[in-house]
């Protein structure tokens, strides 16, 4: 019997470093070069979370909510985009049996990104609002650590705030598909490096040879809500090179309430 | 309580999508926004097994029976609210994100939410200029009864009624646009508390964005009008 499926969130363990200050590529970082730790220009990264929320949380830039210290925090129209655009490093195992697929899963990125594993390199498109779900079954070391590097790029668009400030700062951002407060509004002060980063989760996940993706579960009613039909639809990914006899299955059952526990 | 089980065959590196029969429910336990009743939650669990192999993967997810509809009232112009055939007075605050580094947490998402409902709020507007939210975010939506209006990335001010009037035409890649909020949709379709998908903030998108939108968010024929009687079977395409 094969081992269950199984995800795993990649949310520690993560290093980050200034892209103009790392001498290596992302070839080197996962190959013969990667870094031993958080030593300079290395740091304890925050994943998820953006490049300033790294920068605060390691005390290299103030936090920008308290007082005025974001006006001591460089804006990325006056630093450029180099000096946010930043490397994300982190190491994982990941056992797989015969017939067994890996993926590796990024639910949100802000802006572009290029992946690096092993050695091996893949180019993120671009979206702040899109997932993205790589097949890494034939670059993973089954029986050994991975060595994952992402060289994260902000917005291209990140626009400059003029002087009077104003709803969207001169609205540049607004050229790309980001989230659009990040040019600071009446109620927000810009945010420097425009939430640049790996914001949202990243995992790991095996299957077996058919994949389950994006179900839809739809109810309809009937007899003034006295009846419901549940409809469910789902896609299915075979990876493999061979016909797969499948035994689909759906159970629903009724989420005991707070004060009511199965047993 | 309802388990079914179908057998297929998925070809050798292919794509194939499946419906199952409908499942039905006698007096289902109903889900209800935050002081109408309560938000009855269901589990549902979709698994697969290969013969030769064993459970190749498995999906699960928090499920509310319920029907949410909208439309503009013509007496007051405003958009009037039904759930479950009842009419619902929305007292509704706006929502940007809990962090501005985008550090999220779930036990933040729930006391931020929780708050919500204990200050008697029924909805919560996710504003244009701000995220699509996490599936977390409406995790607790779903279980303290939060409805969710959520816009697509689209504001007055930075897409052409600001000061200066800028991106008259939206993005600049309406393609991309389309194609993060498909992927959106897909990511947060099953949440009973998803009660609106709205183009903007105090803008309409660009009218090939708005269209197209429009379209994929209609209610699929599919769901229209069920006929009782109609045979259950299952759908590979």
């Amino acid at each position: 019997m094969a081992e269950q499926h199984r995800k795993t969130t990649l949310d520690s363990g993560w290093v980050a470093a200034r892209s103009t200050e790392v001498k290596f590529t992302g070839t080197q970082l996962t190959t013969t070069h990667p870094p031993t730790g958080p030593t300079s220009p290395w740091m304890e990264a925050l994943v998820p979370a953006t490049v300033l929320a790294t920068l605060v949380k390691n005390k290299v830039v103030p936090d920008p909510f308290y007082g005025l210290q974001n006006e001591h925090i460089v804006d990325i129209a006056d630093s450029g985009r180099d000096y946010y655009t930043f490397w994300f490093f982190t190491t994982f195992n990941c056992k797989l049996s015969s017939n067994e697929h890996c993926d590796l899963n990024f639910r949100g990125i802000n802006y572009s990104a290029d992946v690096y594993l092993n050695g091996h390199e893949i180019i993120l498109p671009k979206g702040m609002f899109r997932r993205h779900s790589i097949d890494v079954t034939d670059i993973v070391h089954a029986d050994g650590t991975n060595l994952l590097a992402v060289l994260v790029h902000p917005p291209d668009h990140p626009g400059r705030i003029p002087p009077t400030g104003g709803q969207g700062g001169d609205h540049e951002i607004g050229k790309d598909v980001a989230t659009q407060y990040v040019e600071g509004w009446d109620w927000m002060a810009p945010i420097r490096d425009r939430n640049t980063g790996i914001w949202d989760e990243v995992s790991i996940s095996v299957t077996g040879p058919v994949k389950i993706i994006d179900p839809h579960l739809v109810s309809t009613f009937s007899d003034d809500y006295k009846k419901a039909y549940l409809h469910t639809t789902i896609e299915l990914q075979n990876k493999s090179s061979r016909t797969a006899e499948c035994s689909l299955s759906v159970q629903v059952t009724l989420e005991p309430e707070d004060s009511i526990f199965l047993v | 309580e309802h388990l079914q089980t179908q057998n297929l065959s998925v070809p050798a590196n292919s794509r194939v999508q499946y419906t199952f029969p409908e499942l039905i429910f006698s007096k289902p336990n109903l889900w209800w926004p935050n002081g109408m009743g309560k938000q009855s939650l269901y589990n549902v669990v979709i698994s697969i097994d290969v013969k030769g192999f064993g459970e190749s993967d498995s999906w699960s997810h928090h499920f509310g029976f319920r029907k949410i509809e909208s439309h503009i009232d013509n007496a007051t112009g405003g958009r009037l609210f039904k759930v479950n055939g009842e009419p619902i007075f929305i007292r509704g605050g706006n929502w940007i994100l809990s962090d501005g580094l985008l550090r999220f947490s779930k036990k933040r998402y729930s006391t931020d939410i929780k708050f919500h409902a204990d200050m008697n709020f029924n909805m919560i507007r996710c504003w244009g200029g701000g995220l699509a939210e996490r599936p977390e975010f409406y995790h607790y939506c779903d279980y303290y009864g939060l409805l969710v209006w959520q816009e697509f990335w689209i504001t007055g001010d930075v897409d052409g009624r600001g000061d200066p009037v800028s991106n008259p035409d939206g993005p600049l890649d309406h393609d991309l646009f389309l194609f993060c909020a498909r992927d959106t949709v897909k990511l947060l379709r099953n949440h009973p508390s998803l009660a609106l998908w709205v183009g903007g903030n105090e803008q309409i998108p660009p009218a090939d964005i708005n269209a197209a939108l429009k379209y994929d968010l209609r209610l699929h024929p599919h769901f229209e009008s069920k006929d009782e009687n109609s045979k259950p079977v299952g759908d590979v395409s």
